[in-house]
């Protein structure tokens, strides 16, 4: 599960 | 990371650079909100509690130090330093920020992904990122004379902003993903915010007159 949830932003 | 994100990010920075350059250099601090460079370093330290608990990259926990750091010094010079601390219009920046942090706690309780503690306060962070600005929007409009660093300072912001935007744009068309309507709400409302002030900025840019927003 590799899902795009945001946190990876800043 | 594409390309929209990434200048968002640079946007972001420059824009912090630009306010420590004016604070640092010109030893000046007039015309910017303290309530809202508050509710900033608040909006930081609520949102990178995840720093010492996940690592995503290099990149990523740099930034986070760097906005950190910077947001709680501006902070400080703005309350502390011996000449700064002069040039603060404190009659003029009124905006009572327990109005926008309380009802972004409450609403950050009742509306997010997962109730945990963690979560609540990065989904508190969102809320109240979306709404910092308006205590430097309100005080930019009593100010007559906003000077160039100031007006630019806005300016990236809301240029972060905007190129946020067009980076979820673009993941959400390459990337898996699920919803999380709560990030793009709070964005969208956030760079709305700035449509006013775009204006007159551009505006002010075309005519080669300095910026004066109206009352």
């Amino acid at each position: 599960r590799n899902f795009y949830n945001g946190k990876d932003e800043l | 990371m594409n390309i929209f994100r990434l200048a968002g990010d640079m946007t972001h920075l420059a824009s912090v650079l630009v306010l420590l350059l004016k604070i640092h250099t010109i030893k000046s601090c007039a015309g910017v909100s303290l309530k809202t460079q508050e509710l900033y370093a608040l909006v930081f330290a609520t949102r990178y509690l995840d720093i010492v608990t996940d690592f995503i990259s290099v990149y990523n926990t740099v930034m986070k130090l760097i906005f950190l750091g910077s947001s709680f010094s501006i902070v400080w010079y703005i309350r502390h330093h011996r000449v700064v601390r002069r040039s603060y219009d404190k009659d003029q920046d009124t905006f009572r920020h327990y109005l926008l942090m309380i009802p972004c706690m409450l609403l950050a309780l009742f509306v997010h992904e997962k109730f945990t503690f963690k979560e609540v306060m990065w989904t508190f962070s969102l809320y109240l990122e979306a709404v910092a600005i308006l205590p430097q929007l309100v005080l930019l409009q009593r100010t007559r004379n906003i000077d160039n660093l100031t007006g630019q300072y806005v300016f990236l912001l809301g240029a972060y902003r905007g190129l946020y935007i067009f980076n979820w744009i673009y993941r959400y068309f390459t990337e898996p993903h699920f919803v999380h309507w709560i990030t793009w709400i709070a964005g969208v409302v956030q760079t709305l915010l700035y449509a006013d002030f775009f204006y007159y900025y551009f505006e002010s840019w075309k005519n080669n007159v300095r910026l004066q927003l109206p009352a």
